[in-house]
């Protein structure tokens, strides 16, 4: 996966994210592309979601999934959630759970969601996914609504790992953006995996007078942040209450991952 | 050994060609639904599991398929596991997944796979 926040001359903030899954899961030889991803892509849908008759927030999701990978509050917030790879993963958490020992703990997704539901303000969203005990690793990328308001959170299943947690910074040439892939932000990616340095090229190429929707769809449609595992692209602005996915491949010559 | 990859596989920017692939108009084709927390939760998403049936239960037999020639035994435990573990899971979450998998037809067990497959899957 590859999330991006950004923001334009005037401190108008965007966030955006491609959604990669399906590694390994199968290999479909015809059509040169991974199966799961295959089915995913049909499988991607919207929603609002309503409290009190009216919209409390939206996210995409694949049908069937009760958890949110990407939200938005309209004039609150944006979140997406990128998978962090560690020893002590997931399954770490879930057999904790089974037994007993983390029985506050919040799957990752519902985390997402429940923040969402709860939640009314960056600051808000940013304490309680930092400190909510949860059963797995993850990237939170969180946004707001005033300049500068970005974050990438680096989830263990106890705590956040601040020295590998960053945030926009105005006193940062290049601090008028985040870009999360799968690894520490403060550490070096697997070189077979390097969708950092590419992105970061891009995004740095697009500038940041040139932010917005089209620019930031065209720096996540590049290779390898388009790979053979993206299924979609969502392009999210909370101040003007925007919010797009757009399905997507990398049919014949792309990186499989 | 450094191997460098086929020019037509590497990285690249899309800006550098002055192309833009952004069209607004593709959104259109990611369907838009509507969730109500208000309602019971066992029939909040029966909208999209009904419509969605067959590609969710495409999707677990994607799975299967993948599981079954190298753990043949795999379908039973994750019927029994996940089946029994379903009861377990905080509310709301627990009624919308019966709900999915009554809707859909697809075990109990195999629903909350699908459901929890990011915390398997980060390892």
């Amino acid at each position: 996966c590859t999330s991006v926040i950004a923001q334009d001359d005037s401190g108008h903030l965007y966030h955006a994210r491609n959604l990669d899954f399906g590694l390994f899961l199968g290999w479909n030889e015809t059509t040169h592309d991974w199966k799961i991803s295959e089915h995913l892509r049909k499988m991607v849908v919207n929603v609002n979601w309503i409290k009190d008759g009216k919209i409390l927030f939206v996210s995409n999701n694949f049908a069937g999934y009760v958890g949110i990978y990407n939200g938005m509050k309209k004039g609150g917030f944006t979140v997406t959630a990128n998978e962090r790879f560690d020893l002590i993963g997931g399954y770490v958490g879930m057999i904790r759970w089974l037994i007993g020992l983390e029985p506050n703990g919040r799957w990752m997704s519902w985390l997402t969601r429940e923040t969402l539901v709860e939640k009314n303000t960056y600051a808000e969203a940013r304490e309680h996914l930092r400190n909510t005990p949860m059963l797995s690793p993850v990237y939170y990328i969180l946004s707001g609504v005033n300049p500068y308001e970005g974050t990438i959170i680096t989830r263990t299943l106890n705590g956040t790992i601040d020295n590998q947690t960053v945030e926009m910074n105005p006193d940062d040439p290049y601090g008028w953006y985040l870009l999360q892939t799968n690894y520490d932000p403060n550490s070096d990616v697997l070189f077979i995996d390097d969708r950092r340095t590419p992105g970061n090229a891009c995004m740095r190429k697009l500038g940041r007078s040139n932010v917005g929707f089209s620019g930031i769809y065209n720096v996540l449609s590049s290779r390898t942040n388009l790979n053979k595992l993206t299924t979609y692209t969502v392009l999210m602005d909370t101040i003007e209450g925007k919010w797009e996915t757009h399905l997507q491949a990398c049919p014949g010559d792309c990186w499989a991952w | 050994v450094y191997v460098p990859l086929p020019e037509r596989f590497a990285d690249h920017c899309i800006l550098d060609d002055n192309t833009n692939l952004y069209d607004p108009t593709h959104q259109y084709e990611v369907p838009w639904f509507t969730v109500d927390l208000d309602a019971d939760p066992y029939t909040r998403f029966q909208e999209i599991a009904t419509i969605y049936k067959q590609d969710i239960n495409d999707l677990i037999q994607v799975l299967k398929d993948l599981i079954v020639p190298l753990l043949p035994d795999a379908l039973g435990f994750v019927d029994i596991f996940f089946g029994n573990a379903a009861e377990y899971l905080p509310s709301p979450y627990r009624e919308e997944l019966k709900g999915i998998s009554d809707f859909t037809g697809v075990p109990i067990g195999e629903i909350v796979l699908y459901n929890v497959f990011y915390e398997i899957f980060t390892v």
